[in-house]
């Protein structure tokens, strides 16, 4: 007679040193997730472009404004820039404010009109507080009579622009290569 | 280029290479989002743009960008074999997005006037010297600007010098611009560091020979010839 066979349950129970083993090893994999998370929300800063419009209602319009490196288009981006440079480098957003870039200039009924890209560094979560913060910011500054900018009413707001669109406009000046003469070592 | 040494990533950001079946044949450069202008007898042996290729980058393997050409317009009066007239425009078929490595060089007005001896640059993937070997990167190599009446000397090249042609190099050679090149940029830079695009890669007996210097089609002479062509 054969001996009736016995069931044998197929699993056994973990070893404690293997439960905590494997606790350890979820807790640890939580913890990277989690501080990676917090890293790349909180310091992995990128960047942001906005386009604004100004007026400068002291300035007429020259067509020489719409010739490429022409002095007075070359001096008044600069002078446009540098006021810009002021306005932010004295406000909240000092550590985020990287620099403006005058696009182009327009004739308008108020005098000459200049579009401008304004270039930030900050963590994605940031985006709307300081758009909203750098709005403020060129409204205050450009409300005062001292600036010779003003904002353009027609368009109250900073638009953000996309990254790749931006950098186009950046570059779309003709003849930046290599630096000349080439610096000595 | 002879003579020359390697170019930096965003120095020459102009600079394309037109190719063919992924083989470099001439240089070009970017003159707006659409258009090339390099020299005519790039396209003897094939002028149908779907052929054509445009890439852009110091690299030729591994490019930054790379385009389809739409349309080639060679000068009506090139003829093969001729020096005379060497300039031709090229439409790709979808424009670049400009970025700090890829962007276009500034046109000189017609009356933009270049005196002997302005130091220039000639970049390109042409041959290191004459059937020498063909660089995988961008060459650049400062030249200077000589004369016509020097380039038209009897031991130089004996009055084949014409007005619609700029001349540059150096009477004892080495330093130069070589098969390949062609097509592509002779720069001059201006007031705060914007390049000019004065001439394209021509022709030359030789590559860095003694008495013999490059040749470039004359860009302001052919200036209201890519403003008909390019309305640029």
């Amino acid at each position: 007679l054969e001996k009736p066979g016995t069931l044998q349950r197929r699993t056994h129970s973990l070893k404690p040193w293997m439960i905590f083993l494997i606790t350890t090893a979820i807790v640890l994999a939580l913890a990277i997730i989690v501080g990676l998370l917090v890293y790349f929300l909180e310091y992995e800063q990128t960047i942001h472009y906005y386009q604004a419009s100004l007026q400068m209602p002291s300035i007429d319009y020259n067509p020489d404004f719409s010739v490429e490196h022409s002095k007075i288009k070359t001096d008044l981006k600069q002078k446009i820039n540098n006021e810009i440079d002021k306005i932010f480098q004295r406000s909240s957003l000092h550590h985020h404010y990287i620099q403006s870039h005058v696009v182009n200039f327009r004739p308008n009924n108020h005098g000459l009109k200049a579009n401008i890209l304004l270039r930030f560094k900050f963590t994605s979560n940031n985006a709307n507080t300081i758009k909203r913060q750098a709005n403020e910011i060129v409204h205050n500054n450009l409300k005062s009579s001292e600036s010779f900018l003003k904002i353009d009413t027609s368009l109250p707001y900073l638009t953000e622009v996309n990254g790749t669109q931006a950098e186009h406009v950046l570059n779309s000046c003709c003849g930046l290569g290599m630096e000349y003469p080439p610096m000595e070592r | 280029v002879t003579h020359g040494q390697i170019a930096s990533q965003a120095a020459w950001p102009w600079q394309a290479s037109l190719q063919m079946d992924g083989t470099h044949f001439c240089g070009a450069s970017l003159i707006s989002a659409t258009w090339l202008l390099t020299a005519a007898h790039c396209f003897d042996n094939q002028k149908n743009p779907k052929m054509w290729m445009a890439s852009f980058g110091t690299t030729l393997r591994a490019p930054l960008v790379r385009r389809k050409v739409q349309s080639i317009i060679v000068h009506e009066n090139y003829a093969p074999h001729k020096h005379e007239d060497d300039i031709a425009v090229v439409k790709l078929a979808t424009p670049v997005l400009f970025s700090e490595n890829v962007h276009r060089v500034c046109l000189p007005n017609a009356t933009f006037e270049v005196l002997p001896k302005s130091k220039v640059f000639v970049t390109g993937w042409g041959a290191l010297k004459a059937s020498g070997p063909f660089p995988n990167t961008l060459r650049q190599v400062e030249v200077e600007v000589l004369s016509s009446d020097v380039c038209n000397r009897v031991y130089v090249y004996g009055g084949a010098v014409s007005s619609g042609m700029i001349c540059a190099g150096f009477l004892a050679g080495e330093r130069d611009a070589c098969e390949g090149d062609s097509g592509g940029p002779l720069v001059i830079a201006q007031d705060q560091n914007i390049w000019y695009l004065i001439g394209i890669v021509s022709w030359g007996i030789g590559c860095g020979k003694e008495n013999k210097p490059g040749l470039y089609t004359k860009v302001t002479h052919y200036r209201d010839w890519i403003k008909s062509k390019a309305n640029i």
